[in-house]
């Protein structure tokens, strides 16, 4: 999965890649305050492609507590559960649902949007591919906006940055790379090399996408992020993180 | 029927001193749902007298004939559907001249019997045609589709087709072994994606009841069992000829809870099979409830008796309970209906008013009754009204109708006019089973308040769209005509209530699509969507006519079902079948049958009816080619040809 973290004070993008486990589950948003979490397991590529079996998110949860209620997205299903009753639904159908201070809004076959309490808001992305192919994989795409009502306790991959970190890049120069310029970026106490490059935003195109330049993190953002990404595989789909 | 040699070895070899079937076909086209069904029949009178020849066909109730033609010894007679009084007008003219007959439908439970008579001489050939329509039903998961098939005698030529047409695909098709398991190598299934074709054609000795025997075996049912493919819940939308039918059949929700007050009648009537067969099925229905359900049993007879005032929760000690106390039931005395139907009201009342009854469950009363009430209030049309005046609008009431004695029209009234359904069952054997597997319709409901609705000024007369509930297993149609529009997209959006959530869901159809591809398959019902409107348009204002308020509306209603009658060529209560020689000199005329207020068939002891339907003897005075019968002595009050009044099997109209 490829990050991509908006800093609008810092009015910058960086971005980082995990690579991490067939079937682990990363957490993403923690958050104990408000008793929401969202996590997303990961799956493979059909084949190994040059000695490397690619990861992408194939399961996106999220849960909210007291009320118990669950949304777990996949490429094939949207299921809803408050832990007694269980519904389900298809990408096949552009359609709303609402229990409780949960709202899933899904368009067919492009994305659904979960929205808790109408302060928290997920948006998941199906991304399909030819169903023969014979390496690719049907997979999931999640975007957050910055603007989640999150309470001080929150953390994740991305949550963490809902408290936005300051962050200083200079010694810009050219890279290896003439399309992709290096420098040094400095954030949480740490000095990084990073390197100027482009992800993709989805939401407006899902085929081609548009451009995001950021400033890319190496080894899994170590250094951006807190502590180490080993720390954020969490064993359910449900689970909340513990520091 | 041109027979191939081998086809005419056979037809020599049963050729005798009597009545000879060369053909019998079937075939039904299914697209959407939809069923065309044609039944044809050559005939030759093989004998060396002249002889009646008959033509009948058995059709499920819910079908509508659309038309009948018969060719003999190459007069073709040609149907059409008429107003009723415009049909008998006509019909009686030409009796008035010699030169009419009659066809006789009759109903039993389940299916209604078409059956006519020709009396030809020795030599003669004739050849029937039969046309009805219906839409399939899902029960329980699947569509069936039944034909009765039931050739009489041995036939060169036996062939039943039937085709699927489903533009979402086919999930599963299979015949149920109905008709006999000798016959379950014959029956042979093809299918692809979204078609099928089911085809029997056994050969002649196939057909036999045994190596030597002249009679033959093929005497039941056949059956073809089919679901199609679903791909969301938001259900399907399909397009064609100016017209839209959306079906809606989600599954993937869990149930709702339910609040169930069962009612049963233990009168003295009910003593023997009933009241066995219903302790039977109440033992598994009980078993059935789950710990978020509620319930309470009503048993009565000219007393009313409540196993529980209150209802209370389904766990295993409450169960048990209730199984120990049905069993020790010993049905004696009258039936007070009212009084039963007053107290289940009232418990569900007071469980709703004392907070007990979760918003989002579903309520239900399920009455089981065999007979007429004999204590209390006995009027129907008062105790239809108190019930209607008690019930609240989150309730529903089912109706079985056990045995025949029972008056099963009331018993459907007040179902339909409290948000629920009616069913016969039969008192015999299986009565237990058709008790469960009428429950096992109601056992999960998944959504209430449901509604599909279509953005304005893009569609037109459109059928109910409003429905209380829906059952898992079960599907709701929803159709109507679509307006002249830019886009040639349809979009309908449905809103239901889930356990605890709320739902909104959207589908869309190209509205030219499925015609392009409807254009490609052979065997498929191109005419289907508009049929289908007609055909579900008819049903419910027959409906709403049997509880429309006063005459003027009635009348109205009565309007309505006619013209669409005539116009989409269906046989109704209100309209007839008229057939007449190309010359328009000769006619016969097919009303659609009333059902006996009580129960049919005097003769049966239980189980379904092939025997002891009501039958008139055809009466047909000649043209030069025919020779007059001997009258047959009057049944039922049938005066003879002499003193032919108004056959007393017309349906006349209420209120008419």
């Amino acid at each position: 999965p490829h990050f991509i973290v908006h800093l609008p004070t810092s009015n910058m993008d960086v971005c980082f890649n995990i690579d991490s486990k067939l079937g682990h589950i990363l957490n993403l948003v923690s958050d104990r305050g408000t008793g929401v979490v969202v996590n997303g397991q990961l799956i493979g590529s059909k084949q190994v492609q040059k000695s490397k079996l690619k990861t992408y998110f194939g399961t996106i949860s999220v849960y909210t507590q007291p009320d118990g209620v669950s949304v777990t997205v996949s490429t094939v299903s949207i299921a809803m559960t408050d832990g007694r009753n269980n519904h389900s639904f298809t990408w096949g159908a552009t359609a709303e649902i609402t229990q409780d201070g949960v709202q899933i809004s899904i368009v067919k076959n492009l994305h659904v949007t979960i929205t808790i309490n109408n302060n928290i808001q997920v948006m998941v992305l199906l991304h399909r591919v030819w169903k023969k192919h014979p390496v690719n994989v049907h997979f999931l795409g999640i975007y957050i906006p910055t603007d989640n009502e999150y309470s001080p306790l929150v953390h994740g991959l991305i949550g963490q940055f809902s408290r936005e970190p300051e962050v200083t890049v200079y010694d810009i120069h050219e890279g290896v790379d003439p399309l992709k310029k290096e420098a040094t970026m400095e954030v949480k106490g740490n000095r990084l090399p990073v390197t100027r490059g482009w992800q993709k935003d989805y939401r407006h195109d899902e085929r081609h996408g548009s451009n995001v330049y950021c400033w890319f993190i190496h080894n899994s953002g170590k250094g951006f992020i807190d502590g180490h990404y080993t720390d954020y595989i969490v064993p359910n789909l449900t689970s909340f993180l513990y520091r | 029927a041109i027979l191939t040699s081998e086809e005419q070895e056979d037809f020599e070899a049963i050729r005798g001193d009597d009545i000879t079937v060369k053909s019998y076909k079937v075939e039904s086209r299914i697209t959407s749902r939809f069923a065309h069904t044609t039944v044809r029949s050559s005939v030759v009178n093989s004998g060396s007298k002249a002889q009646s020849i008959g033509f009948n066909v058995q059709i499920p109730k819910r079908a509508f004939i659309t038309n009948f033609t018969m060719n003999v010894n190459g007069i073709t007679f040609v149907g059409s559907v008429k107003e009723k009084t415009v049909a008998r007008n006509l019909y009686t003219q030409a009796r008035a001249r010699g030169k009419a007959a009659g066809i006789v439908r009759a109903n039993s439970q389940d299916m209604e019997t078409f059956k006519t008579e020709v009396h030809v001489p020795p030599g003669s050939n004739i050849e029937f045609e039969l046309h009805y329509q219906e839409m399939m039903h899902r029960k329980l998961g699947f569509y069936d589709h039944t034909l009765h098939v039931q050739p009489g005698r041995l036939v060169p030529q036996l062939q039943v087709d039937v085709y699927i047409f489903e533009p979402k695909g086919i999930s599963m098709v299979h015949t149920p072994n109905t008709l006999g398991a000798q016959f379950a190598d014959l029956i042979k299934v093809t299918s692809s994606k979204d078609k099928a074709h089911i085809v029997f054609k056994p050969n002649l000795q196939q057909q036999k009841k045994c190596d030597n025997c002249t009679e033959s075996a093929i005497d039941g049912v056949f059956t073809v069992r089919y679901d199609v493919n679903r791909d969301s819940n938001a259900g399907e939308l399909q397009v064609s000829d100016g017209h839209f039918v959306q079906f809606f059949a989600p599954s993937n929700f869990s149930p709702l809870p339910k609040n169930i007050v069962f009612v049963i009648d233990v009168s003295g009537s009910m003593w023997g099979v009933k009241m066995k067969q219903t302790v039977e099925a109440m033992q598994a229905i009980l078993d059935d409830l789950t710990i978020d359900d509620h319930f309470s049993i009503i048993d009565f007879n000219h007393n009313v008796r409540c196993w529980s005032e209150e209802l209370v929760q389904g766990s295993s000690i409450q169960i048990a309970d209730a199984k120990k106390y049905i069993k020790s039931i010993k049905p004696n005395g009258g039936t007070n209906i009212n009084e039963a139907l007053m107290r289940a009201v009232q418990m569900l009342v007071k469980a709703s008013n004392q907070g007990f009854i979760d918003p989002r469950s579903v309520s239900m009363i399920i009455l089981v009754s065999d007979g007429d009430p004999t204590v209390g209030e006995i009027k129907l049309s008062t105790i239809q009204k108190n019930v209607k005046r008690l019930m609240r609008e989150e309730f529903s009431l089912f109706s079985l109708g056990i045995g025949f004695d029972v008056d099963y029209d009331f018993l459907e009234r007040i179902a339909m006019e409290n948000r629920g359904m009616a069913q016969r069952i039969y008192a015999n054997h299986d009565a237990a089973e058709q008790l469960r597997t009428f429950y096992s319709q109601v056992s999960s409901p998944l959504l209430r308040k449901i509604a599909i609705q279509f953005t304005e000024d893009t569609v037109s007369d459109v059928t109910q769209n409003r429905f209380d509930k829906y059952f898992s297993g079960s599907e709701l149609v929803v159709a109507g005509k679509v307006l002249p529009s830019e886009s040639n997209i349809l979009t309908s959006f449905t809103t239901a209530a889930a356990s605890r959530l709320d739902i909104k869901l959207e589908s869309s159809a190209d509205t030219d699509e499925l015609d392009t591809e409807l254009a490609k398959h052979e065997h498929s019902f191109t005419g289907f969507a508009r049929q289908m409107w007609a055909y579900i348009t008819v049903k419910q204002l027959i409906s709403e006519r049997a509880l429309a308020p006063n005459a003027d509306k009635k009348r109205k209603i009565t309007q309505r079902i006619m013209s669409l009658a005539v116009e989409h060529q269906f046989v109704t209560p209100l309209t007839a079948l008229l057939v007449e020689s190309e010359d328009a000199t000769e006619r016969l005329l097919a009303d659609f049958p009333k059902d006996p207020k009580h129960g049919c068939c005097s003769g049966g002891g239980g189980g379904p009816v092939s025997s002891g339907h009501t039958q008139l003897q055809a009466l047909y005075h000649t043209p030069t080619w025919v020779k007059p019968i001997t009258p047959a002595p009057p049944s039922q009050g049938i005066r003879g040809p002499e003193e032919w009044a108004i056959p007393q099997h017309v349906n006349l109209v209420d209120n008419d």
